[in-house]
């Protein structure tokens, strides 16, 4: 299970998240995408619209099977728990934080047994969402834009992963980091992701993602990169990191 | 006093604050940039470092005179008030949400007295910090990203600006829609700005953000774009901004 993650915003956690979940099913694995963003970009970026309400509602507090929240999205073979703008309703945190973190997890736990993959979108900060998808994920993937603030954003996001590995969920590890919008024009894109592998030379994947308008066009009309255009930079780069996960997860 | 906000990350909110506080300050105004996003990206965009304690815990629990918070920024004249990772906790939301509101206006209203203009950065979020910053401005500015989840960001924002005017601050209002990261050879930012224009004819500036590296490397060098590079395009377009609200204003 990966949580996408970072809470600088527009880094590409969504374009991460929805690219990877579909180049999972590409490679024949049962994948389930959960938007955990209230702003629900993941859930039209495979075209679904949102739900009125919030799967936490729904399965924690109306004590629901979390297999009615599950739909099937554009892309054949890829399942979605489509976001709600509830998700940024502060009563449920309250309502969630101390009492069914528990809960929570054995809910998750559950989607193990019918998804081969599952991947965990979240929304830019270090609130509860993020905290809530750490506590069930394995592998956090921290997309890292090739601009100034980049490194910045590091500084935030790894001592909270850091923090729900030793309180909640030991099995967490950062699974890595993803340089994204990679310009090879811009001087600035080579300092920085020169910066970002001196500082972290274990965990960047091979794999970058460069900055390529097909990437935006695809999520405008609702579809993967994979089916919008495979011919693509866009679609070949997300193609090579899915396989670089699946390799590692393997070893 | 003017709010920077979107709960849509990375479509230059904090670009868009740095640069309007440092062209206010250009054209003579004694100007406050106000940084309420936890990741402190405009407080290092002006060469500065974050504060251990958050001013909203220096003054509205120790009950400091917010004076003793500002600071002055590497570009001269410009004044600013840091961001602190204790934005973040919660527990200080908590706190100050339901009892300490009317103490907040009343503190921000004490620096209309010592600053022509303020500007205020707000993180990517529709939580509490956005709306401490609504319950003191008087016009709310959207940054929109030239991309496609553009639009489906002002669906969030424009009605918490409502919500706020109705109960805490009738003199707020939505100052403008401002199209950033503009690229003249994409067929995808001519759509997006066509269409944001198209559904708020009157909200959207003149002045249009281009996509300019120079933005991007001014913030990694701590200054404002018109002290990085005056005549960059980037320069040039917060420089009509700036004069645009300035006439706005006075009329
Ligand atoms: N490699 C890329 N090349 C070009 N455009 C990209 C790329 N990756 C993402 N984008 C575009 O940049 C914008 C931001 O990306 P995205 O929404 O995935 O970021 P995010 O981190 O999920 O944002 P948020 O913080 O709001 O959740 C989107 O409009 C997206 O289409
Ligand atoms: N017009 C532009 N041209 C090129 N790059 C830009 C432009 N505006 C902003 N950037 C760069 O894009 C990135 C995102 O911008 P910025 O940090 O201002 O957005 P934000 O909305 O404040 O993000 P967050 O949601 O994390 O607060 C930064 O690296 C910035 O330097
Ligand atoms: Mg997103
Ligand atoms: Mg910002």
């Amino acid at each position: 299970m990966f949580a996408i993650a970072s809470q600088k915003g527009g880094v590409g956690k969504t374009t991460t998240a929805v690219n990877l979940a579909a180049c999972f099913t590409f490679a024949g694995k049962r994948t389930l995408l959960v938007d955990l963003d209230p702003q629900g970009n993941a859930t039209s970026g495979v075209g679904i619209s949102r739900s009125e309400r919030s799967f936490l509602n729904a399965c924690l507090i109306e004590n629901l099977a979390i297999a009615t929240q599950v739909r099937e999205a554009s892309f054949s073979g890829l399942a979605i728990i489509p976001a709600s703008q509830e998700l940024s309703d502060l009563n449920l945190h309250n309502e969630i934080k101390p009492r069914r973190m528990k809960a929570f997890q054995r809910l998750f736990l559950r989607l193990c047994d019918d998804f081969e993959y599952v991947v965990i979108d979240c929304p830019p900060s270090t609130g509860l969402l993020p905290e809530l998808a750490f506590s069930v994920a394995q592998s956090v993937i921290v997309p890292v834009q090739c601009e100034y603030y980049a490194m910045e954003g590091l500084s935030q996001i790894l001592p909270q992963v850091e923090k729900v590995q030793r309180e909640l969920n030991e099995r967490l590890a950062v699974g890595g980091l993803l340089l994204t919008m990679f310009d090879y024009e811009l001087e600035l894109s080579h300092e920085v992701a020169d910066e970002v592998r001196s500082h972290f030379p274990k965990l960047v994947y091979r794999a970058t993602i460069p900055r390529d308008v097909a990437l935006a066009e695809a999520s405008s009309h609702g579809q993967p990169i994979v089916s919008y255009d495979i011919t693509s930079r866009g679609a070949w780069s997300y193609i090579c990191l899915s396989k670089e996960v699946l390799g590692n997860d393997n070893s």
